[in-house]
């Protein structure tokens, strides 16, 4: 294997990527399951972990473009180049081009989008070209390697933890952080009148908080709340989340970002995810949601979007008939857009910028009009 | 006297060949001179230099094998550092 000249490598773990233009070859969920199998290859034989941002300046931006497009090295049509990438570093280092004029590809009927995308992650990471053969990092496209199940080489494992060393201790140890994040200058301040949430979740008889890339973690038996890192937990979640819920019943806390869902339990993202929340039933015209709450008596998941509600029975894993249903019709005195929601005592807490809505599921009424942040003891 | 058939492929071989060179091994080809030719010092170590990276038989010649590989699809990083 082979490094480039200097070096380069990126100092911290957590990347985030961003797929900017895509290739009309395949459907968009096509290319961006390719994309995911490829950062997964990596991850696995590094402490390294991906998230994926949908707008805003990532570590690695991808696109699929033709001829000259604006670095100094333009594709030439059909065949030869395939593909390249940047070395790790700021602004275009990291990037991946992919040449349009390929016909990308699932299977090795054309060009295979993850075989490429593969290889062109190793350079985004500090892999220079490889001399054998046999390693993902040889620079010659080898449309007859084996896919399923691919593995990389000893050459590209040498190489690539040459650089950041094997992936972090077994999953059994869990990532318990020593101590909560001081908050820093730029962190969301619990005691901020203004403070709104992103999302809001129990989890095994504790309050998680989030906002941004943190969260506060509250009990009942301590007044005052952890400060954590969502990545110290979950080195895989996204920031800027947009909806959490527990489900009470499998241990297990859905957290909502985009058009994707994780499933955690306890530390541990589940295998299998992210999956599109479209899996749950919603309309294609969902695009994201806005708070989720599982009423645990009942066993029924309300998702919020805009002014409206879908309600999820979770016995049948499937959301309910005649839904959509307005918020204001059913939650009255709730003011839409909710930012985020969860249950305690009975009853369900709304958040909405700043002010925070008790709500009497039984009485169907508002009972308290409160600050967002009353509960992490200001 | 129009090119034979022989030298006329000879010729397109060179082309992919300082095409290839020029784009992967940083080969400045040598515009001082007035006759290609394939066995000019710098194009040879060009070959050799290719040819050990690929894994192919360092002939530091335009063999068939080589010219292959020339031919096959690849990244578009350089193998020698710009």
């Amino acid at each position: 294997f082979n490094t480039f000249p200097g070096m380069p490598k990126w100092r911290k773990t957590h990347l985030t990527y961003r797929i900017m233009k895509y290739t009309t070859d395949l459907p968009r969920n096509a290319v961006d399951s390719a994309i995911e199998k490829a950062l997964k290859v990596w991850e696995e034989v590094t402490p390294l972990t991906f998230s994926r941002l949908y707008e805003g300046e990532a570590d690695i931006l991808i696109s699929f473009v033709v001829k000259e497009h604006g670095d100094f090295y333009s594709f030439d049509g059909p065949g030869y180049s395939l593909a390249h990438a940047y070395p790790p570093g700021p602004g275009f280092y990291g990037d991946i081009h992919f040449d349009d004029d390929e016909n990308w590809t699932e299977d090795t009927s054309g060009t295979n989008l993850f075989l490429v995308a593969a290889h062109e992650l190793g350079h985004s990471l500090g892999l220079f070209h490889s001399a054998n053969p046999e390693a993902l990092m040889h620079p010659v496209y080898n449309s007859f390697t084996d896919l399923r199940p691919f593995r990389l080489s000893q050459d590209d494992v040498n190489g690539i933890q040459s650089l950041y060393g094997p992936p972090r201790a077994s999953p059994e140890e869990p990532l318990v952080p020593t101590k909560s994040v001081p908050s820093a200058p730029g962190t969301p301040a619990k005691c901020d009148t203004a403070l709104s949430f992103d999302a809001i979740s129990t989890l095994r008889g504790e309050y998680l908080f989030f906002k941004d890339g943190y969260f506060w973690r509250k009990s009942n038996w301590n007044l005052e709340p952890e400060f954590h890192l969502i990545s110290t937990f979950w080195p895989s979640l996204p920031s800027y989340l947009d909806a959490a819920y527990e489900d009470n019943s499998r241990d297990i806390v859905f957290v909502f970002k985009g058009n994707e869902l994780w499933a955690i339990r306890g530390n541990e993202v589940q295998a299998g995810y992210p999956r599109g929340i479209h899996t749950l039933g919603f309309p294609p015209a969902v695009k994201k949601i806005d708070a989720a709450v599982s009423d645990k008596e009942k066993k029924k998941t309300y998702f919020f979007v805009e002014q409206k509600y879908w309600r999820f029975d979770e016995n049948s894993r499937s959301m309910e008939q005649g839904f959509p249903r307005l918020i204001a019709d059913d939650f009255p005195g709730v003011k839409p857009k909710v930012d985020a929601v969860f249950q305690a005592f009975g009853f369900f807490y709304f958040f909405s910028g700043s002010s925070q809505f008790e709500f009497d599921p039984n009485a169907k009424m508002v009972t308290r009009i409160l600050k967002s942040n009353s509960w992490l003891h200001c | 006297y129009p090119l034979s058939g022989a030298a006329k492929e000879e010729d397109s071989n060179m082309d992919l060949a300082q095409q290839y060179l020029g784009k992967y091994y940083n080969l400045k080809t040598d515009t001082k001179q007035f006759v290609r030719r394939k066995d000019s010092n710098l194009i040879v170590k060009n070959i050799q230099g290719m040819q050990k990276l690929l894994g192919l038989e360092v002939t530091g010649k335009l063999d068939s094998d080589t010219l292959e590989v020339m031919r096959q699809p690849r990244c578009g990083v350089p193998d020698v550092g710009h």
